[in-house]
């Protein structure tokens, strides 16, 4: 454990916690996009199997936990208890279009052909492009909330972080994991107009607002 | 060393 991978896991813990929150306090979900929180809850779900199968840690095992149980929890709050507040209307990417690929790519590159190889492959693929759907209901609406863009920062920075644990891994351990690291470049990649749009407006007290 | 995942990231 160095100190980027620990930042890139209290990165991940803030922005599950941001969003639970901002739904708990204002009673909506509103913004938020439930296609984006399936993914997440189908990457938890496929890359933390391996919980029955193997112990790590102590920490290892509690923040998988943690990442399931939020996963979930935002799910029912968003399709259950806050359901009449999901904004369905704007939430329209089609995941099929993600899924399929992640899982046809699981099943031709990945480090074992063994079933929770393949998952946990599955899962690093999907990950990396599970937050499309939310980028794209930002998009389409033309602005998110600030919380929600607290979120969108944190939950960017988390595997941004882990990049740099890869590095310093690389040097310092001679490990390297091509399908963690690529997988990991896309996903970052995917946040860049983001983080412009967070450091010039957000972080002025602006609103996110996309141009018109 | 070359591409092992390591079991331990999340």
């Amino acid at each position: 454990m160095n100190i980027f991978r620990l930042l890139g896991d209290l990165s991940h813990l803030l922005a599950v916690i941001i969003l639970l929150l901002k739904i708990w306090k204002t009673r909506s979900c509103a913004g938020i996009s439930g296609r984006s929180q399936i993914l997440f809850a189908a990457v938890y779900t496929a890359r933390y199997l391996d919980l029955v199968t193997s112990y790590i840690s102590a920490y290892n095992t509690v923040m998988k936990i943690v990442f399931l149980v939020a996963s979930y929890g935002t799910l029912y709050l968003m399709f259950l208890k806050f359901k009449a507040t999901y904004d369905h209307n704007h939430d329209t990417f089609r995941i099929e279009f993600l899924v399929l690929p992640c899982v046809i790519l699981a099943l031709l590159i990945n480090h074992d052909f063994s079933a929770l190889e393949i998952l946990w492959t599955f899962s690093i693929y999907l990950e990396s492009v599970a937050i499309l759907p939310q980028l794209f209901m930002v998009s389409k609406t033309g602005e998110a909330e600030s919380i929600t863009s607290h979120y969108l920062f944190a939950l960017g920075t988390y595997r941004g972080l882990y990049l740099f644990n890869w590095i310093y891994r690389y040097y310092a351990e001679d490990h390297y994991d091509l399908i963690a690291i690529i997988a990991g470049i896309v996903q970052t990649v995917l946040y860049c107009d983001f983080f412009y749009l967070y450091i010039t407006k957000v972080l002025k007290g602006k609103k996110l607002q996309l141009p018109a | 060393s070359e591409s092992e995942r390591d079991k331990d990231e999340l």
